[in-house]
């Protein structure tokens, strides 16, 4: 028996909002420590890592591992149907080939019960190596996505340039030029309005606007994101999610040619 | 000019 309930439902809601874009199918990995999803984009660019902690459950249960193959998309509509303030529970039995998502209303009037059919996915599940970056930045989440949609006006590509003096963000295109410098911050009175930056090596890379712009569908699961580059390896978005756990996705960066 | 880079080799099969 699988069991999952979390009072804060609106949180799945948002999960499945910030990576439908970027996955049609994934499988949802669950045992005692929780449900993890990891999965790479079709054209293998990009990659989401999600992990939701069993602690961060009103209530969680999961008698044996189970991994359940979804079609998002699917998954997606069911969870439109769900209230932002209501309860979701998804549940499901030992080797069953369906799972249900149960949605409450806050005073329990209305309780709607939504089975799905399971997918059998053959997916690889693959190993993230410990890297320590060169480069991490910490800024409000909705900065970020300004950033990326401001500047993805400009070209495909976004350049990403950090330095102990602060973060640049640069795209170039037809039209002319955009350059965006943010600075880090000085005195700190909110942790979640701060730029922070930690570098060890100043690194520059350059990104499709396209990924990141997937990725900051992400912003309204937290306040701040935190970016982790080193040269020639995949970028890392991170977003953790209050009390249960995070979204990250990895990135390829484009190469000279 | 650039190429979009790919993740396979970044990452290990399990």
């Amino acid at each position: 028996m699988f069991e999952a309930r979390l009072l804060r439902g609106s949180i799945l809601k948002k999960v499945l909002e910030a990576i439908k874009d970027l996955l049609t199918q994934a499988t949802f990995d669950c045992d005692d420590s929780g449900i993890q999803l990891q999965a790479m984009d079709n054209s293998h660019v990009s990659l989401v890592s999600l992990q939701l902690r069993a602690d961060g459950f009103d209530k969680y249960r999961c008698d044996r591992n189970i991994s359940m193959g979804m079609n998002l998309n699917s998954v997606a509509k069911i969870l439109k149907c769900a209230g932002d303030k209501d309860t979701v529970t998804m549940k499901a039995q030992d080797n069953a080939d369906t799972v249900t998502f149960v949605f409450e209303s806050p005073n329990q009037e209305k309780v709607s019960d939504y089975e799905m059919k399971l997918m059998n996915l053959d997916l690889e599940h693959l190993g993230i190596p410990e890297t320590e970056y060169s480069c991490t930045i910490r800024m409000p989440s909705a900065e970020f996505a300004r950033i990326c949609r401001d500047l993805s006006q400009f070209g495909d590509s976004m350049v990403i340039a950090c330095t102990k003096e602060g973060v640049k963000f640069s795209a170039t295109g037809e039209i002319g030029s955009a350059n965006i410098k943010l600075a880090q911050t000085a005195s700190v009175d909110k942790e979640e309005e701060a730029v922070i930056i930690e570098m060890d090596e100043p690194v520059t890379l350059t990104f499709a606007c396209q990924y990141l712009n997937y990725f900051t569908k992400a912003t309204s699961l937290s306040p701040q994101v935190q970016l982790s580059m080193s040269a020639d390896v995949p970028l890392v978005v991170e977003y953790r999610i209050q009390d249960i756990g995070h979204i990250r996705y990895y990135l390829a960066p484009k190469i000279e040619d | 000019s650039t190429t979009q880079g790919r993740l396979d080799g970044f990452f290990t099969v399990v």
